[in-house]
């Protein structure tokens, strides 16, 4: 799980059966001692593995939606709650944002790109299992998973922070300026998973590095299925890249759909599965 | 039977705020959080900060769970 603090803006991504949406009331109560008030807010998730075993707030969308309409301050009054499909019932987007002014811009114009990955490769999979009794702490384990796995070279100009716990699974935030990317990686055969994420500006000149980082975190982890999601503050065509980079390497577009959300802009959700290797 | 075991799909909420003109808001921000504020938070969702980075823009906390 990671949490980013910028000045005006906070991202906070959890796994397992926490309880995400009640970090919103003290959130909101820290900030107003601070003098910022809320303005927009969006949740997005994937669909559960084990849907049952989450918790309150967390039980279903219908449930997270309420449990949000309920806390959130009543000049968020732009709102939309969404479920994206796929063609595969297990993998749907959920998103919820809400917005005091419809007309909000993120400015500079960003996307963010959200991919999770499912069914990973067992050889792949193995390297995010600490050896036992290895001696070492959770920093410098995981730090040899980083470079054992290639994931230093997703941008080889980041700054990273990583986790490897015990007895498996990792996590690991990239500082890149003022850019972060985030893996975390559930290793355990029968519900393994990862996931990556990244930010970025779309008049970055630098479209054939999104390729190329797709490219590495899908060699990373070769899942069997994944799912990516990108949310760009105006109609732009960076989701595009994603179909570009990984069907050569063998992945290709099962599904692809697309929905506008207010002070998000446009998600367009796609989920890929391998046809070869 | 069904067979549960860790959770990996996570759930993502982000949070933008505007402030007043003052230039330390406009600055820092939520960065001026302190430590125990933010683990309050933390405590609410069921995790707690192992590792920490950050730079002139933004700092970025890795999460147990």
């Amino acid at each position: 799980s990671s949490l980013f603090v910028y000045p005006t803006k906070l991202i906070i991504k959890t796994c397992g059966t926490t309880q995400l949406l009640k970090s919103v009331p003290p959130l909101m109560s820290f900030a107003r001692d601070l003098g910022l008030s809320l303005c927009a807010c969006r949740y997005t998730r994937g669909s559960f593995i084990f849907p049952k075993a989450q918790p309150f707030p967390h039980t279903s969308f219908k449930e997270e939606v309420f449990y949000l309409e309920q806390n959130l301050p009543v000049n968020l009054c732009y709102r939309k709650a969404s479920v994206l499909p796929s063609k595969m019932a297990a993998h749907s987007w959920h998103v919820f944002a809400a917005t005091t002014d419809r007309t909000y811009e993120l400015v500079p114009v960003t996307f963010t790109m959200e991919i999770c990955m499912t069914e990973l490769d067992r050889v792949q999979a193995r390297k995010f299992f600490r050896r036992a009794n290895d001696g070492k702490n959770g920093d410098m384990a995981g730090g040899e998973m980083t470079q054992l796995t290639g994931i230093n070279d997703i941008n080889p100009s980041a700054i990273i922070c990583d986790f490897a716990f015990d007895p498996c699974g990792y996590s690991m935030n990239g500082v890149d300026g003022d850019r972060y990317s985030t893996v975390h990686v559930t290793p355990e055969d029968g519900y393994s998973y990862a996931s990556f994420e990244c930010v970025g500006a779309i008049y970055d000149d630098h479209h054939d590095n999104i390729d190329k980082m797709l490219k590495k975190v899908v060699q990373v982890f070769k899942p069997a299925t994944f799912s990516v999601s990108t949310t760009c503050s105006i109609d732009h065509d960076v989701w595009t890249h994603v179909a570009h980079a990984v069907e050569p390497l063998g992945w290709k577009c099962r599904s692809c759909v697309m929905d506008k959300f207010p002070a998000a802009g446009s998600v367009v959700f796609q989920t890929f599965t391998v046809g070869r290797r | 039977m069904a067979v549960s075991g860790f959770e990996g799909f996570e759930k993502r909420l982000e949070l933008h705020f505007s402030g007043d003109d003052d230039p330390l808001v406009l600055h820092m921000g939520l960065r001026l959080l302190d430590f125990q504020s933010i683990q309050q938070v933390l405590d609410a969702v069921q995790c707690n900060v192992i590792s920490a980075i950050g730079n002139q823009y933004f700092d970025a906390y890795v999460l147990s769970e």
